[in-house]
């Protein structure tokens, strides 16, 4: 049987909200190492990739791997019944038809439970090569996502170049031209406003900002977002939670005929 | 002009 408890249930509600519009049906694949999920968007242009390590969970207990079949929007609508602040505890047996979602909270004896209806969701998943990225940028993901939005009010898609001067996000669109050009930069007092480039050779790449700013849903997560670009691949969008835990986003380049 | 790609094409099945 599963049983895996979160001391905040923020945690898991932040997830779902983050990547309930890019996936509606998922598998969250529970073995004794965490919970992980693969899912694709329907036009398989993006992909999520998450993973809650056990160690992100006290106590964590998984006997068997188990999948648990969800709807997010369900899964949505009863963790909005849940306070960001209280323990939630997720119990399932070994071949489950539902999923348990116990709130506890902490400042009084109030115990709210739900049970969940599980679905059979045959899921196709990809292989993720290990890459290593020509250009690693590391910064503020409410940065990242200004950026994002705000070139949104103009295209459809924003060019990241990255080269030894810095990195530059600009767009193209019918009532003019954008850009954003961020260098690597350390704020002692304050370290999540860093911006960190790591860049082994320059990097020039096409996106979609409409899924870009879908995944900065994800800002609440995390302070910081690390994007992981090499010429011609997809690129990684990545919030780290703590022990290990992340989310990640894959997003396919647009390429030149 | 530039054209949306899909993962598929990057990500093989495992």
């Amino acid at each position: 049987m599963l049983e895996a408890k979160l001391d905040q249930a923020s945690i898991l509600k932040k997830v779902v909200d983050a990547i309930k519009d890019l996936v509606q049906d998922c598998n969250f694949d529970c073995n004794d190492s965490g919970i992980a999920l693969q899912a694709m968007d329907n036009s398989h242009v993006a992909l999520v990739s998450m993973a809650l390590k056990a160690e992100s969970f006290q106590p964590y207990r998984c006997d068997r791997n188990i999948a648990l079949g969800l709807n997010l929007t369900s899964l949505t609508k009863v963790l909005r019944a849940a306070q960001n602040e209280d323990m939630l505890t997720l119990r399932a047996e070994d071949a489950p038809d539902s999923l348990n979602l116990v709130f506890e909270s902490k400042a009084d004896d109030r115990i709210s439970e739900y049970d969940l209806k599980l679905m059979d969701i045959d899921q196709e998943h990809l292989g993720i090569p290990e890459t290593e990225y020509a250009a690693t940028i590391t910064l503020p993901s409410s940065e990242f996502r200004r950026i994002c939005t705000d070139l949104m009010a103009l295209s459809e898609s924003v060019t990241i170049d990255a080269s030894k001067d810095g990195v530059k996000f600009s767009c193209t669109g019918d009532i003019g031209n954008g850009a954003v050009t961020l260098r690597s930069h350390t704020n002692v007092d304050k370290p999540e406003l860093n911006v960190d480039i790591e860049l082994s050779e320059p990097v020039s790449l096409t996106f979609s900002l409409k899924y870009l700013v879908n995944f900065c849903k994800a800002s609440a997560l995390s302070h910081q977002v690390k994007i992981c670009l090499s010429n011609e691949v997809p690129l990684l969008v990545e919030y780290a939670l703590e022990n290990q835990s992340h989310l990640r986003f894959y997003l396919a380049p647009k390429i030149g005929d | 002009p530039t054209k949306q790609q899909t993962l598929g094409k990057f990500f093989g099945a495992p």
